[in-house]
């Protein structure tokens, strides 16, 4: 474990306590993509399946029990919570990512590390999880008036997966034969979707004004 | 060899 990564692990854990803050207190899940929650439960469940077999360090398991329960309750929250239903906006939250699954899997049949199930399903979350934020960024781009929470949610998101990648170089540097090309390219892709959204960010931050995203 | 499991990352 290095600074980064557990950098990136709390950022990662903030932007799901920023979410179930906004969900559990103020009941309403306005401006988030449900397909977004949907991809993110799909890629713990898929990149998690050792969590019964291997034991690697307690904060591992709780981590991974944290990330599992959460994106899993989210989803319940939006979709059968009597409240917070109410609040999604479903007639905008129409990407088809269903289309997004279908390819990852089978670029996780034809690349990956080792073809196993776990070693396919493992680079599957890998790469679901590099494009799992796109129904959240053509939401945002819908929304006029992005609310504070959902903000620092996105924002939470996709700097965790940018420390992850320093993490990444400081591991390729210090550990002998540290070389995952899979995870180093799909991590670097996934950040890479978050630049504009990083760039607007950043400017309302700086102009003090509401963030919005250009049509 | 490359891929190994555990996955120490999360």
């Amino acid at each position: 474990m290095n600074i980064f990564r557990f950098a990136g692990d709390m950022t990662h854990l903030a932007s799901v306590l920023v979410l179930l803050l906004k969900i559990h207190t103020i009941k309403s899940c306005a401006g988030i993509s449900l397909k977004t929650q949907e991809l993110y439960a799909l890629v713990f469940a898929t990149r998690y399946l050792d969590l019964f077999t291997d034991y690697i360090s307690l904060y591992n398991t709780l981590m991974k029990l944290i990330f599992l329960g959460s994106s899993f309750s989210i989803v319940w929250y939006i979709r059968y919570h009597k409240i917070v239903r109410r609040s999604y906006d479903k007639d905008q939250d129409t990407f088809r990512h269903y289309f997004l699954v279908l390819p990852c899997l089978l670029l996780a049949l034809l690349i990956n590390e080792k073809f196993t199930f776990r070693e396919v399903m493992w680079t599957f979350s890998l790469y679901l999880e590099a494009v799992a934020i796109l129904p959240q960024l053509v939401l945002l781009q819908r929304t006029r008036n992005i609310d504070n929470l959902t903000g620092q949610y996105v924002f939470l998101l996709g700097a965790y997966r940018a420390l992850y990648i320093l993490n990444w170089i400081y591991r390729y540097f210090t550990e002998p034969h540290y070389v995952h090309w899979i995870t180093w390219i799909s991590g670097l892709v996934q950040t890479l979707l978050y630049a504009d959204f990083f760039y607007y960010y950043f400017q309302s931050w700086k102009n003090n004004v509401k963030l919005e995203l250009p049509a | 060899s490359q891929s190994k499991f555990p996955k120490d990352e999360l």
